[in-house]
């Protein structure tokens, strides 16, 4: 099954 | 001092309604550059960033950055008060702690101010690069957002997929399962009309059809809406705002475990 992601995956923090 | 001027007030009416459902507190920044706001939802698995430049308000006047925490439902109460046609001017004092909405009937002959309380409001700022996206859907944004609502009575996610046939809309649920192919058609008479499929490489990624029904909100401020796709990154739905800049709602994808 697939699992949500979260966006702070991907881009970080400023 | 902030006085910012904007004759197509409606314009800021359909902004909170398309973001109000996905964001319950934000700060707008305000700057040289124009009234901005980047906000998360509060699982983090999407984000809004709007941005009305400058240059799109008759008078826009910022002494210095500002940022106003604003509650998006109040607001948007607020901005219901406005008729489609008034124009809207925002009014805050330098490290004050209320925001001012005045609306003026076209004709002049209604003048109402609404005075709202700010927030303090601790949020995140992501950093989100430029990126070259594998495949960019440009296409009606009334078509989308039927397709969104359509799949979403069948299933809870939708898989995007785009080749060099066009983009597929797919999902499953308990009663069966169904896929919609929109091919690029450039040959149609309105240029906002048309499906304009550009794609470097072929791509597919799950979402979850719950957030982008909520993006569909931002209807009604285009004729169009592109899609942009990478397989290693958030989606990226884009709402043109003429003249003045964008309402992008980005989506982490779902991800096999």
């Amino acid at each position: 099954d697939s699992k949500q992601s979260t966006l702070t995956r991907f881009f970080k923090k400023v | 001092m902030l006085e910012l001027r904007l004759v197509q007030g409606s314009l800021l009416k359909k902004v909170l309604e398309s973001i109000k459902e996905l964001v319950t507190d934000a700060n707008f920044d305000c700057s040289s550059t124009g009234f901005s706001l980047q906000a998360m939802d509060s699982s983090h698995v999407a984000l809004v960033a709007l941005l009305l430049r400058s240059e799109g308000f008759e008078h826009y006047r910022c002494d210095r950055n500002m940022s106003m925490g604003m509650n998006l439902n109040n607001m948007a109460k607020m901005l219901k008060c406005a008729g489609n046609d008034d124009i809207i001017t925002i009014k805050a004092d330098d490290g004050g702690d209320t925001v001012t909405f005045m609306f003026e009937s076209p004709t002049q002959d209604k003048i109402s101010d609404f005075e709202m309380k700010l927030m303090d409001i601790d949020s995140e700022h992501l950093g989100i690069p430029e990126a070259e996206y594998h495949a960019i859907v440009k296409m009606p944004s009334s078509e989308f957002a039927r397709i969104c609502r359509d799949l979403s009575s069948i299933g809870d996610t939708v898989v995007i997929s785009v080749t060099k046939e066009g983009v597929k809309f797919s999902t499953k649920g308990d009663i069966g399962s169904a896929n919609i192919v929109c091919r690029q058609n450039t040959s149609v008479d309105k240029p906002e009309e048309a499906t304009v499929i550009d794609m470097n490489e072929p791509v597919s990624l799950t979402f979850a059809l719950r957030y982008m029904n909520s993006f569909t909100k931002a209807t009604p401020l285009s004729n169009t809406v592109s899609i942009s796709l990478s397989n290693e990154l958030p989606v990226v739905v884009e709402y043109k705002i003429a003249e003045m800049g964008y309402v992008r709602f980005y989506l982490a994808p779902k991800i096999e475990e």
